[in-house]
């Protein structure tokens, strides 16, 4: 553990929380998409299959994998059931096959070994990359957001910003460890919010409302 | 040498 990934995680769970207490706050799902939150759910769920296997790391790590297991679980609950009348389908039109296709292919060509539990992990570290893409697809034919909404993924996004010094801290104190599935995808997965920081930076932060440019 | 791959981050 190192501090850029303490801080990471700990920005993760921050992003829930933001994200939990915007719908109880409001009342309201609108402005989320639930494509991406149904994607975390199955990230969560094909990759911490290994609490099941004894492949015990630490307690922390097992707590924070119970814990996304049931917040994004719960998260869904909100969106498909106490708050559904105010979750709009039709703006929420990502296309869920151009995702779950082409990551799946992915799985089955580049994983550390052909197994069951191999794959669902690549599976799930693939998906996790693009997963945020039904959201951002949504931000931009609305073409703004609330603020509560885009702190929520500016602490997604620093969650997975950081991720990469921490790689690169353990590629030097761990002996040239590097795990190239998690960087590649990881690098990926930063890159998508580029676009996003940029207006999170220059408006929501000076107190301007997120509005993308017409 | 690489280290065996080790799934221990989250």
């Amino acid at each position: 553990m190192n501090l850029f990934r303490l801080v990471a995680d700990l920005s993760h769970l921050a992003s829930i929380f933001i994200l939990l207490h915007k719908i109880q706050t409001t009342r309201s799902c609108r402005g989320i998409s639930i494509k991406t939150q149904l994607l975390y759910v199955l990230v969560f769920v094909t990759r911490y299959l290994d609490l099941f296997t004894g492949d015990f790391v630490s307690i922390y790590n097992s707590v924070m994998k119970l814990f996304f297991i049931g917040s994004s679980c719960y998260i869904i609950y909100l969106m498909r059931i106490k708050y559904k009348p105010t979750n709009d389908p039709s703006i929420d039109t990502f296309r869920l096959e151009y995702i779950l296709g082409p990551t799946a292919v992915l799985a089955l060509i580049f994983n550390y070994k052909f197994t069951f539990l191999e794959v669902l992990w690549a599976f799930s570290i693939y998906l996790e990359a693009v997963a945020i893409l039904p959201q951002l697809f949504m931000l931009q034919r609305t073409g703004e957001a609330e603020t509560i909404t885009t702190h929520y993924l500016a602490a997604l996004g620093i969650y997975r910003g950081l991720y990469i010094p921490n790689w690169i801290y353990r590629y030097f104190t761990e002996g040239g460890a590097i795990d190239p599935i998690a960087v590649v995808a990881g690098i990926v997965q930063t890159a998508l919010y580029v676009d996003f920081f940029y207006v999170y930076f220059t408006k929501v932060l000076q107190g301007q409302k997120f509005e993308l440019p017409a | 040498k690489q280290k065996e791959h080790e799934h221990d981050e989250l």
